[in-house]
């Protein structure tokens, strides 16, 4: 099935 | 020291039972613009983001900002020791590492104040980016828990696909399978009953519907619920707080490899 993404994948940490 | 005063306590009640089962332990920043939080879950596959602004409190002052470290599930305890009618006031004096719950009855006839003691909380901050999403709906939040609580019944994700045709929300599962359509309806008597589909794009995403019914606690609070989505974007799922700020919740989608 399809991946489970995180959210730090596409905001990145300031 | 840091103090603000809500006259309609309940709707702070409201905010934490719409935060508590998605995160453990926060740090709510206080500052000149308002009290806010952003913390992820412990899988770190949603975000939430909490504003409620100074302007919106009958009381506010913050000398200067200031990290308040809760366990929000404790939070929610005290909180839920306040009536639904009672002014609730927060208050912390610098250097200590307590924060005072104040619940007032609207006759002045009962005060009662709870100390919760505050934690170190090592929290990252991310930043979001602005960005113009594909497609935006607008529903009834009641609709969107409905929708979120039925499908969970049949499968453990969510396809949700915007077209001219409408919103579909879909899930399968070893049941069978269920697809929910939303048509664009603004000819309603009361706005809060509308359903606005703004595209500009085909989108669908994929998610978990774990944590979209998670983050429909947050019914109570709103009339309406906003979710942006695009492509291999994570979607924000957004209840306004009465004239006062937002919750908004970010979900990282499920991306076939």
């Amino acid at each position: 099935g399809p991946k489970q993404y995180t959210i730090t994948k596409f905001f990145q940490k300031l | 020291m840091f103090e603000l005063r809500l006259v309609q306590g309940s709707l702070l009640k409201k905010v934490l039972e719409s935060i508590k089962d998605l995160v453990n332990d926060a740090n709510f920043d206080c500052s000149s613009t308002g009290f806010s939080l952003q913390a992820m879950d412990s899988s770190h596959v949603a975000l939430v983001a909490l504003l409620l602004r100074s302007e919106g409190f009958e009381h506010y002052r913050c000398d200067r900002n200031l990290t308040m470290g809760m366990n929000l599930a404790n939070m929610a305890k005290m909180l839920k020791c306040a009536g639904n009618d009672d002014i609730i006031t927060i208050k912390a004096d610098d250097g200590t590492d307590t924060v005072t719950f104040m619940f007032e009855s609207p006759s002045q006839d009962k005060i009662s104040d709870f100390e919760m003691k505050l934690m170190d909380i090592d929290s990252e901050h991310l930043g979001i980016p602005e960005a113009e999403y594909e497609a935006i709906i607008r529903m009834p939040s009641a609709e969107f828990a409905r929708i979120c609580r039925d499908l969970s019944s049949i499968g453990d994700t969510v396809v949700i696909s915007v077209t001219k045709e409408g919103v579909r929300f879909s899930a399968r599962g070893d049941i069978g399978a269920a697809n929910i359509v939303c048509r664009q309806n603004a000819t309603v008597d009361k706005p809060e009953d509308a359903t606005i589909i703004e595209m500009q794009e085909p989108v669908t995403l994929t998610f978990a519907l774990r944590y979209m019914n998670s983050f429909t606690k947050a019914t109570p609070l709103a009339e309406q619920v906003t979710i942006s989505m695009s492509s291999d974007l994570p979607v924000v799922v957004e209840y306004k707080v009465a004239g006062m700020g937002y919750i908004r919740y970010y979900l990282a989608p499920k991306i076939e490899e």
